[in-house]
């Protein structure tokens, strides 16, 4: 799931991410399901999509939340995000209940990215508020969007101020798991964990530096920004994260976890 | 003044203009006048500076308003920026009234800088709810704020789109007068119209391109962004209307046209 403002570059990343046009602005007809909670301004747009890497097939949905946090007044604004993951929670619980599972479909949220408007300063009340509610309901990765907006100092000193605030506030966000069998994949895990919150350019553009080589980047007058180049951005690590070295633990948690701490409430254990 | 929601550069840009600390982030002891309204949340602070150009010494006010726009709930966040301004305009009205006029001072406010987020989309309701306000008591220019964080082709789309909700919402911008003697200022006069809004960048750093030469811009890993290039940003031609082209106009439209609009209201006409 994404979730953050509007025009963040959810719906880039999205794209970027999955290198493939998955998501457009402005067709309805990519919307495959329309959730609407009792707050009609946020509307949750699901796009099912298939992920074919090597040997596996993914069955993705990929939920965008885009009128976000855009209102005068955005107080309550978090309800339907959050009524959202806990329905997912109570479909799955139901499903469980039933003499026979064999059909069951998984659409819980096993990731939630949470963006940050790059301002420079500090996280804004409306994230804390958010990212409260989110972290005690699914796998929390809080990103750094746009962050082509900052300057590699800059960017540090944000990212320092932002890790003092989820842990001053208390909020729990996703880790990486430390205890690995193979030191690479521990080294890995500390250079993921080291970089967070991760800082996010995304792009649909592929430029050419080079002829016939083409990168994926932002190109303005003053140089090109590559989202693939770790210089530039955390994208790679981000990636290798969803979609690699942590897709199964991200899976695996939120049902060991999330879904469990939701259904004891449920059962007011 | 400068208006708009933290982290947009605005205090930055100031010391751009200024190419000089006038104002620091931390320090207290820099605001020299605080104006808290009922609000308490929205502070106005007041930077009184001495502008020596040449032959001339402009005493300046500089108005930042930092807090704006960063709750949860933003319902009548202007309230204190457009109490502030009908109180310059009051309290000149006061001492136009006295016998004795001699010690008028101007505090009023003649020009303001609405800094818009740069989304990529579109304008906020809350910029249009505040420049409605604000476009009725003073010269109302709207900026784009960190426009380094778009693209020649998104910039031009979100400029046409800003112009369009503008027109559409009757927004009264200030438009520098084109009925003028000479050929060249009546073309820089249009050149000034067609940048509007103008894509503003500021910095505080000065970085050396070659040996001993050194430009005002960010330094990215991917290129240094100038502030004084006009392929970068509008910066040149804004600085441009607000201290050469069209300081005058600035300070006699606000008596000719916003304080006669404030004191008609005011006695009742
Ligand atoms: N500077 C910058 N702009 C971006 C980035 N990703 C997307 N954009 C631009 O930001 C605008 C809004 O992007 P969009 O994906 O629609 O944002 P969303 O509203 O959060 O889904 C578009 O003009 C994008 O091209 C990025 O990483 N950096
Ligand atoms: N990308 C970008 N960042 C900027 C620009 N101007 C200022 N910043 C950075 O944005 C952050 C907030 O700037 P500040 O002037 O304090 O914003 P204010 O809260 O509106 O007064 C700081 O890290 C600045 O260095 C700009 O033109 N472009």
């Amino acid at each position: 799931m994404v979730c953050g403002e509007s025009g963040l570059g959810k719906t880039t990343f999205i794209n970027t991410l999955f290198q493939s046009s998955l998501k457009s602005y402005q067709s309805a007809s990519e919307r495959h399901n329309k959730f609407t909670s009792a707050h009609q301004n946020v509307d949750i747009d699901i796009v099912r999509a298939i992920l074919e890497e090597k040997n596996f097939k993914i069955r993705l949905n990929i939920i965008d939340t885009p009128g976000f946090g855009n209102n005068v007044n955005n107080h309550d604004s978090w309800t339907p995000i959050i009524d959202f993951i806990d329905d997912q929670h109570e479909s799955y619980m139901k499903q469980e209940q039933q003499p026979s599972r064999k059909d069951k479909k998984d659409l819980r949220v096993h990731a939630c990215l949470y963006f940050i408007r790059p301002t420079g300063h500090s996280l804004k009340p409306l994230d804390i508020e958010i990212m409260k509610r989110l972290s005690t309901r699914v796998n929390l990765i809080p990103v750094i969007a746009k962050s082509d907006t900052l300057s590699p100092s800059e960017l540090e000193t944000f990212k320092t101020r932002i890790r003092d605030v989820i842990e001053a506030q208390d909020i729990n966000i996703y880790t990486p798991p430390l205890e690995l069998d193979d030191p690479a994949s521990a080294e890995h895990s500390k250079q993921l964990i080291e970089a967070m919150p991760f800082a996010v350019i995304g792009s649909e553009e592929e430029v050419e530096v080079t002829p016939g080589q083409f990168v994926r980047g932002r190109k303005y007058p003053w140089g090109l920004v590559e989202v693939e180049n770790e210089q530039h951005c955390d994208f790679k690590k981000l990636r290798s994260l969803l979609l690699r070295t942590n897709m199964l633990d991200l899976i695996l948690s939120t049902n060991e976890f999330h879904f469990e701490t939701f259904r004891s409430i449920k059962m007011g254990g």
